[in-house]
């Protein structure tokens, strides 16, 4: 494993760590979209079905456990929690999460490495993450006061997907028979989602002001 | 090639 890989997965473990403080220790989820935590959900759910049939790594293996059982925990709190679902602000939370989920399913049933039921749902994961997060972009730009804890969320789910791309420019060097066109695609237009997000997370830090989205 | 790569990555 590469250093880009390692920091990139570890940049996506402290995005989730960051996420569940906020909810666990401030009991708030305020500017936290249900919707792309949802989509997590399901991500993840499509993508580890080879946990208990496949195995890679102890690392692997613990890693997928983590971001399943976070996903799953995030969206737990949000829904169930007494005190934290009273702070989702669903008025502002509409993407229509659901219409994205078919068009990425059926693009995973057109275009996969192979024509099985965990290979449709691996390259249905692939696509689907690749736009879980416009919820909560739209979310953020329809939030006045964005708290840093949120901002730091995203940020480093940004960076995560950055880290990616630098992992798979040393693989294709490195590794030769190392190609997966669905997920470079995929994780480019992923990373170019966050271009906007950056630019504006990155101007409020050097100006030390608190992050606005412009709507 | 491609489709039989292990898929190492999360």
């Amino acid at each position: 494993m590469n250093l880009f890989r390692l920091a990139g997965d570890m940049t996506h473990l402290v995005s989730v760590v960051v996420l569940l403080l906020k909810i666990h220790t401030i009991k708030s989820c305020a500017g936290v979209s249900l919707k792309t935590q949802e989509l997590y959900a399901l991500v993840f759910a499509a993508r580890y079905l080879d946990l208990f049939v496949h195995f890679v790594s102890l690392y692997n293996t613990v890693m997928k456990l983590v971001f399943l059982a976070s996903s799953f925990t995030i969206v737990w709190y949000m829904r169930r929690h007494k005190i934290v679902r009273r702070t989702y602000d669903k008025e502002h939370d509409t993407f229509r999460h659901h219409f994205i989920v078919l068009p990425c399913l059926v693009l995973g049933l057109l275009l996969n490495e192979k024509f099985t039921f965990r290979e449709v749902m691996w390259a249905f994961s692939i696509y689907l993450e690749a736009v879980a997060i416009l919820p909560q972009l739209v979310l953020l730009q329809r939030t006045r006061n964005i708290d840093n804890l949120t901002a730091q969320y995203v940020f480093f789910l940004g960076a995560y997907r950055v880290l990616y791309i630098f992992n798979w420019i040393y693989r294709y060097f490195t590794e030769p028979h190392f190609v997966h066109w669905i997920s470079w695609i995929a994780g480019i237009v992923q990373t170019l989602l966050y271009g906007d997000f950056f630019y504006y997370y990155i101007l409020s830090w050097k100006n030390n002001v608190k992050l606005e989205l412009p709507a | 090639g491609a489709a039989d790569g292990v898929k190492d990555e999360l």
